[in-house]
């Protein structure tokens, strides 16, 4: 679905973030 | 000759710094390591070990985090979520960690 996608998308940058 | 200069250059402060506060960790606690609470790293991990393309449910989650209360695993998926560590999937009682896959 386009919503998990989204969500995968948003989690994996927050991550990044999170990680820098 | 010169040996000695290297050979003294062991490093020394290395002992007592008083890393002694974590001690004694009984499991279930809610100290943070690495920034997680144990029940928060709990959680991740079992969703990370999870290969279900909707993720884990938190009926999973309970059924194998029995000693934790529904309440304590919400608030421990919230601040996953909420570091980017895991993602809701179908709906918001599904989810999936950010690095598998």
């Amino acid at each position: 679905q386009e919503r998990i996608r989204r969500n995968k998308e948003a989690a994996r940058q927050l991550l990044a973030e999170r990680n820098v | 000759r010169k040996n000695l200069t290297s050979a003294s250059r062991v490093p020394q402060s290395f002992s007592s710094t008083g890393i002694s506060s974590m001690g004694g960790y009984g499991g279930g606690g809610n100290l943070p390591v690495n920034g997680l609470t144990a029940h928060q790293s709990q959680v991740l991990n079992l969703i990370k070990s999870c290969h279900i393309p909707e993720g884990m449910s938190l009926q999973d989650l309970k059924l194998q985090l029995y000693n934790m209360s529904m309440s304590t695993i919400k608030q421990a998926v919230e601040f996953l979520s909420s570091e980017g560590h895991i993602y809701s999937t179908v709906d918001d009682d599904h989810y999936k960690s950010t690095d598998a896959e």
